[in-house]
């Protein structure tokens, strides 16, 4: 990476300085190298970094990847990986997280979530964490969160609605913010090594 | 009935979603 293209990324980033996209490179090459050693984030090193393990399926791993992947040629490079962790940057517009949790619920990208995708996820996370609900209890929360978060009464959650929802329930954005980001340059000392620029 | 859990309380607690784990060591 030229200094440039550090200069560019911590531009576009408005969150990191040049140091810290160094930092973070470092990080980028500890996982892009773990199982396919070719400088590039695959599905399967992003799975493993995230559940230690690099076998089975997970529909939230798939929805992250996916947002990540910006191209859509099916691996996360240097870039995509700055400009999604900028939004999960504690000093990141709250409007920036917001629209990308939707993003990510919004499973078929239809503009909205719909509550056959709310359902999808719940049943998704209840497999991960080996939890099992009634049918009873599922339908009870899907009713009371779109009693909730659907303020129209569409079936659907909007991105309007959404927006009035989280700021009414600001914990639903913590798994937005990485507060590990404040502080990278520490966490990936050895940056200095390869360091373009003194700060 | 008993207090429910909102869905996305729930969703939000995924592995998937939790990024953070990319930072431990």
């Amino acid at each position: 990476l030229s200094f440039r293209d550090l200069a560019r990324l911590a531009d576009e980033s408005r969150c990191f300085s040049v140091n810290e996209v160094e930092a973070l490179f470092e990080l980028y090459k500890k996982i892009s190298c773990s199982i396919i050693d070719d400088g590039l984030i695959h599905k399967e090193e992003l799975q493993l970094a995230l559940f230690k393990t690099s076998s089975g399926q997970n529909l939230f791993l798939d929805r992250v990847f996916d947002l990540f992947d910006e191209k859509k040629n099916g691996v996360i490079e240097f870039e995509e990986f700055i400009h999604a962790l900028s939004v999960f940057h504690p000093l990141a517009p709250v409007e920036d997280k917001i629209n990308f949790a939707f993003r990510l619920y919004d499973l078929r990208q239809t503009g909205f979530i719909e509550r056959e995708e709310v359902m999808q996820m719940v049943i998704a996370i209840l497999m991960e964490s080996h939890v099992e609900l009634s049918d009873d209890l599922l339908e009870a929360i899907l009713d009371k969160t779109f009693e909730d978060a659907d303020t129209d009464r569409d079936g659907k959650i909007c991105q309007e609605e959404w927006k009035e929802f989280v700021l009414r329930h600001p914990n639903l954005l913590k798994n937005m913010t990485l507060p590990y980001l404040r502080d990278v340059t520490t966490a990936f000392p050895s940056f200095v090594f390869n360091t373009a620029v003194e700060d | 009935r008993p207090a429910v859990m909102n869905a996305f309380e729930l969703i939000s607690t995924s592995q998937g979603l939790n990024l953070g784990t990319l930072f431990e060591k």
